[in-house]
C-alpha cells in the first residue's frame, strides 16, 4: 500500500509562521538597501521531500516595509510597519529554504517591491503627501541642501549621501520636502572636508559607519531647514546579495557626493 | 476519450451531507493578513 502523503502544510500554520521567519530575517540580513520588511502574509507554501529528514520548501510571501531602515540594529520585532496613508510599500518575495534534521537555511529567494497605488491612497486620504520620485529635483536639493546642513554644524565625521530612502512633497497649506536618506561616515572629520571634499572617503569595510538621517525642508511660504542624523557605529553584515528590485535612482558609487 | 476523474471525485465529496453546523476547515493558504492589505 503507497504511503500517505503528509498534509499539505497550511499558510498559517506555526511550522509555516516559522520558515517565514527564517525567509524574512534572511531578506533583511541580506539586503543593503531600503527599509526592513515584515512578513504581512504567507501567500502560498510547499514542501517537497526529499528524504528522510531532508525537505526543500518553496515559500511565497507578502511582505511590508517597516520604518526601520535596513542599515539599523533595531530588531526587527521593534520596527513598526509603516501605515497605509504614508504610503507603504510591499515587497512580493519567492523564497527557497532546505530543512535538513529541523536546520532551515535559505538557498535562493528572490523579491519585488512597489510602492502602494497612488489612487488607492487617495481614496482614503485625498490630502494625505505621496511618495515623491527618487531623481526628483525638488527631493535632491533638500537632501543636498540638508546633508551639508549638518556637516557644517557637526564636530564628528564628515558624511557622505549613500541613497535616499523615500521622500515626500506636500505643496499645502505649506510647501515641505520630507525626505530620509542613508549616510556613511568617511576619514574626514567636517573640519578638514571644508579644504578638501574629493579627499573625503567612506570608511573602509571593517570600519564602515552608516547612519541614516531625516531632513524637512519648508520651503513656503517661510523657509526652514531641519536635519536630524543617527549614526548606527560600526556593524558586521552579511554580504550584500542584490535581492530586491529597486525602483528610482541607483548610484554609481555609494557615498556620491550630490552636492 | 479522456476524463478528469479526480475533480469529479473532489465534486462528489461536495455532496456529502454535512452534519448541521459544519464549518469547512479554511483553505490551507493564502494564510491571512498580520496587517493591512495593499
Amino acid at each position: 500500500v503507497p504511503a500517505v502523503p503528509p498534509a499539505p502544510l497550511g499558510c498559517d500554520d506555526p511550522e509555516s509562521l516559522a520558515i517565514a521567519e527564517a525567509a524574512v530575517n534572511y531578506i533583511n540580513g541580506h539586503s543593503h538597501h531600503g527599509y526592513k520588511f515584515a512578513l504581512n502574509r504567507v501567500e502560498d507554501i510547499r514542501v517537497v521531500p526529499q528524504g528522510p529528514n531532508s525537505d526543500i520548501i518553496f515559500i511565497e510571501l507578502d511582505l511590508l516595509e517597516t520604518k526601520c531602515p535596513i542599515l539599523s540594529p533595531t530588531p526587527l520585532a521593534n520596527c513598526t510597519v509603516r501605515s497605509f496613508v504614508e504610503h507603504a510599500v510591499e515587497g512580493d518575495c519567492d523564497v527557497k529554504l532546505q530543512k535538513v534534521d529541523g536546520t532551515l537555511s535559505v538557498l535562493a529567494s528572490k523579491c519585488h517591491s512597489h510602492a502602494d497605488s497612488r489612487e488607492d491612497i487617495r481614496k482614503v486620504c485625498p490630502d494625505c503627501p505621496l511618495l515623491a520620485k527618487m531623481n526628483n529635483t525638488e527631493v535632491l536639493g533638500a537632501v543636498s541642501a540638508a546633508l551639508n546642513d549638518y556637516n557644517s554644524k557637526t564636530t564628528d565625521s564628515y558624511l557622505r549621501l549613500l541613497e535616499i530612502g523615500r521622500a515626500k512633497i506636500q505643496y499645502h497649506p505649506v510647501h515641505t520636502v520630507v525626505a530620509e536618506f542613508a549616510v556613511g561616515a568617511t576619514n574626514c572629520s567636517a573640519e578638514e572636508a571644508k579644504a578638501n571634499v574629493g579627499a573625503c572617503q567612506l570608511l573602509p569595510e571593517d570600519q564602515s559607519n552608516f547612519g541614516f538621517c531625516t531632513a524637512v525642508m519648508v520651503k513656503h511660504p517661510s523657509q526652514d531647514l531641519q536635519v536630524d542624523c543617527q549614526l548606527y557605529g560600526h556593524q558586521v553584515r552579511a554580504p550584500h546579495i542584490p535581492l530586491l528590485s529597486r525602483p528610482g535612482v541607483t548610484y554609481a558609487h555609494p557615498g556620491q557626493d550630490t552636492s | 476519450s479522456v476524463t478528469k476523474r479526480a475533480v469529479a471525485e473532489a465534486a462528489q465529496h461536495d455532496k456529502v451531507p454535512r452534519p448541521v453546523g459544519f464549518v469547512p476547515p479554511p483553505p490551507p493558504c493564502p494564510g491571512k493578513i498580520l496587517h493591512f492589505d495593499i
